[in-house]
């Protein structure tokens, strides 16, 4: 169990340096580390992050759209490891300016001739960069129905 | 494995049924505040499998079936089905296209069903085991859950870890 | 002191309404009521929040955006108790939609000539209704400088 | 009473000195992610008391200090000085113009000044008591307060009241 795990960690932490540097530029330094090597199956998993040339103390430090990439960058590369068949986000670009927007929205587009996403949003041009488009409404008080959207009625 | 269809009714705000057929690729979900996103995504959680009121934001179970608004009464039962195409057989089931459905009735009778056929909670559970999805999984994300993988709120890196490996 | 607490909470009551059904609609229902009366200064402070004809059980079951708008109901009836010179928002308006923040901002403009408000948002509309914009950016990595900002180029 | 300007040195991402000048009405506060927008929120805490490392995303008091970058030094000091227009009367000071500067030292020490006049940390916090600003105020509000005052966390809601009475 201790090399499946550890095996299992050393994958998954190849995966978010590569992702991580796509979310952020090329040449950030990140890392995941263990805090117990000798112990793998109790050590808590740690993560170090510094974007654009920053040395923040900890993750803690970090901006509220650094901290949704980040750990963007860390479920993204679980996902590698065991990819789900499908995944949802649920507003996750929210805190997001448009740039970093564009850069969740190209590595879903990557992902997902492999699995379907399905994206909640009220972000423009996240919902611009989908392939279909739900519209959920409550014409009657309380009641919710949904109707599929043209993307061209979305864009006016 | 690809989910084709997800029906809804009388679940949270669902008082009519509704039906999504999903689609390859991205799809989004959009609308005004309040009207029933996150209960689509909670719909899909519950069908699942899901057992925590607070992943469901609900005081109690039975406050997931439809409460009724100025205008219409309450609905007295919750039903909800997921349907997928298994053609690639990473569900460990001969058929090629499974359905997963869940009942919740206002006196606490629960119902579960197989491609139709009434089963447990955990024959649903052992379907989606090591595949990434289930009410634990690392693929329904939302802002709350990036909170918790910042501060690793109650060892939440190790238990998404965990799933994955 | 409790006739102290009774005489405040009794005026924010009645501004939460106010407020509540600006944020919402004018016909919907509200509350802040006290746990138990007799125990002013130890009681629960209890919020009904009933949009749009909706009776949610508790207002745990309320959307992301209804609880926003809420919780800022109950702030700004607060406010309305004892106004600060000064309030500050930061990134409020990233779970609302368009219409939520008009109203939003709209409130916010209403005080404005009692206050000072500060609102930092990546949102367009929001960042349009304002009087006066500080542009924060990171030329040199890691290092914060501020400019006043030309809302004409903003829109651009 | 009404802020006029904010002065920031060495606080967080201020590698240099940056001063920003408050007018009436409503101000925008607008760049990419990491910029520092919520810290120049931070560095206005800070100087009207603000004692909680938590509140500042910081693990010790220390930690606001600029840290440096690849390219530069960190800072041996960090300092923010918030000024008011006090023609009201609002604060209870002779003054007109008030304006309060926040120091910490790398090696510890600390500063406090009033007018530049080296004064108290308490002297500070009394001079903005029952004004609704200060460190436990409703005056600063970001999401995790909605979340807080949704689920009245720690009897968040008492406390917002007994500030505001
Ligand atoms: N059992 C129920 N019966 C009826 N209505 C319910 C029930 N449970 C929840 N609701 C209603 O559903 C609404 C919330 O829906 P939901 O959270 O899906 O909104 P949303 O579209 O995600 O909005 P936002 O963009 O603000 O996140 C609430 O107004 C709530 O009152
Ligand atoms: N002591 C410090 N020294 C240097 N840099 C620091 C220090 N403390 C914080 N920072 C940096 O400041 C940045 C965060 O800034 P801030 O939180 O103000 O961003 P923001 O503009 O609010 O972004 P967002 O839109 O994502 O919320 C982080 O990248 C962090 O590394
Ligand atoms: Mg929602
Ligand atoms: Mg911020």
């Amino acid at each position: 169990a201790k090399d499946k795990f550890m095996e299992a960690f050393t994958q998954a932490r190849s995966h978010f340096i590569v992702v991580f540097r796509s979310l952020f530029n090329e040449e950030d330094s990140c890392d995941l580390i263990l805090s117990d090597v000798n112990n793998p199956l109790e050590a808590d998993i740690d993560i170090v992050a510094r974007p654009k040339g920053k040395r923040p103390l900890s993750i803690n430090q970090l901006s509220g759209g650094e901290k949704t990439l980040t750990a963007t960058a860390l479920l993204f590369s679980l996902y590698l490891l065991k990819p789900a068949p499908f995944c949802i986000f649920d507003e996750v670009d929210a805190p997001l300016d448009d740039t970093n927007i564009d850069k969740f929205n190209n590595i879903i587009r990557k992902f997902s001739d492999q699995s379907q996403f399905i994206i909640v949003s009220h972000n423009k041009r996240t919902i611009a960069s989908t392939d279909i488009i739900y519209g959920v409404t409550m014409v009657e008080q309380g009641v919710s129905r949904v109707v599929a959207v043209d993307l061209r009625e979305v864009a006016a | 494995m690809q989910l084709t269809r997800l029906e809804i009714k009388g679940f949270k705000s669902f008082g009519d049924k509704v039906t999504i057929n999903f689609n390859e690729g991205v799809t989004a979900i959009v609308g005004p505040n309040g009207c029933g996103k996150s209960n689509i995504i909670d719909a899909m959680r519950w069908v699942l499998g899901e057992q925590s009121t607070k992943a469901l934001r609900s005081e109690k179970m039975e406050n997931i079936i439809f409460n009724g608004t100025k205008n219409r009464k309450q609905a007295q039962l919750a039903e909800v089905s997921l349907s997928f195409d298994n053609t690639k057989n990473i569900l460990p089931t001969a058929y090629s296209q499974v359905t997963v459905t869940r009942k919740l009735y206002r006196n606490g009778d629960s119902e579960y069903r197989l491609n139709d056929v009434q089963c447990r909670l955990k024959d649903i559970t052992d379907l989606f085991l090591d595949t990434g999805i289930g009410s634990d999984s690392y693929s329904i994300i939302e802002l709350k859950m990036v909170d918790e993988i910042i501060t690793n709120k109650e060892h939440s890196r190790r238990s998404l870890f965990e799933e994955a490996s």
